[in-house]
């Protein structure tokens, strides 16, 4: 089972 | 001061009811050019941003900045009231604690209909500014509504007061990002593809080769696929299936995000969906020539 990323992972907090 | 009054107020019904499953607070950002929302489900794994140009509305006034927090499901509350044809105006203060939504009728005739019995209807405790005649207030006490806000009656003219708060909400910066693959198809087609694909498991596979795009599905049940042809010359615009393609893509995500994404539907004929590999997709739902709603949703990878 391939696991859930994450948003945060693929862009950086302003 | 903030101002902006929208004809077509179903655009913002609607645009509360696609985010509200999703997002529980955000805060709405206004500026000069527009209003915008960006927030995160409760998870992190989902992320929408709603866009609306100043030049969609047909007034459009904001002296400076504003960060309007407020609650999703309140909000959707409050706009349940206004009717699919109704105008929405909203007003915000500079340092105000408070939205005001103002819902207008198509149908002004009304407001002679129901002058006489206004004036001798219940208390003429009037909202400042307001013609105090022709006009009275009622504290909300529909049990669902209580201590949300204070509703106005000016005939047809309502005006509800939605109250703010302050969210600290996480920003991305989300930098513009050339995709891979570009498919633009029916919005109903889509979400009727995710609906059927749900029966079937919890994890999508979306491949984009030079066949088209396949929506695929494995689960105890058994299996699904579905394939999207490309169909450039449909009679009707809506119609269209446009997959533009610079490689192969597959990429797999959790049907149950999606699934809200697809409450956007009503929004429009179309939606345009961006893929890359190893990156969030985005589902984009135009909002005519006013702005847009996307959803952006992290795949799943191999670790």
């Amino acid at each position: 089972k391939k696991p859930q990323m994450r948003m945060d992972s693929f862009f950086s907090l302003k | 001061m903030f101002e902006a009054r929208l004809t077509s107020g179903k655009i913002l019904k609607q645009l509360i009811e696609a985010l509200k499953d999703l997002v529980q607070e955000a805060n709405i950002d206004c500026s000069d050019d527009e209003i915008s929302i960006q927030a995160m489900d409760n998870s992190h794994v989902s992320l929408v941003a709603v866009s609306l140009r100043s030049g969609g509305f047909d007034h459009f006034r904001c002296d400076r900045p504003l960060s309007l927090g407020f609650n999703a499901t309140n909000m959707g509350k409050i706009l349940k009231c206004a009717g699919n044809e109704d105008a929405i105006t909203l007003k915000a203060e500079d340092d105000g604690d408070s939205l005001s939504m103002v819902f207008e009728g198509p149908n002004q005739d009304r407001i002679a209909d129901f002058g006489e019995f206004a004036r001798g209807a219940r208390g003429s405790d009037s909202p400042p500014g307001s013609r105090r005649e022709k006009c009275w207030k009622i504290d909300f006490n529909f049990a669902t509504m209580r201590g949300v806000g204070v509703l106005v009656v000016i005939f047809d003219r309502k005006i509800y007061e939605l109250k703010l708060m302050d969210i600290d909400s996480e920003q991305l910066g989300i930098p513009d990002t050339d995709y891979k693959v570009t498919i633009q198809m029916p919005s109903g087609e889509f979400q009727r593809i995710i609906r059927d694909m749900q029966v079937l498991g919890d994890t999508l596979s979306i491949s984009c080769t030079k066949e088209g795009v396949k929506f695929g599905v494995q689960g105890d049940l058994g299996t699904g696929n579905v394939l999207i042809r490309q169909n450039a010359h449909a009679e009707k615009d809506e119609d269209r299936v446009m997959i533009e393609m610079e490689e192969p893509v597959e990429l797999t995500f959790a049907l149950r995000y999606l699934n809200f994404f697809t409450k956007a539907t009503n929004l429009g004929p179309t939606v345009i969906l961006n893929m890359s590999p190893d990156v969030p997709i985005v589902v984009e739902y135009p909002i005519g020539e006013t702005g847009h709603i996307k959803y952006y949703l992290a795949p799943k990878i191999d670790e």
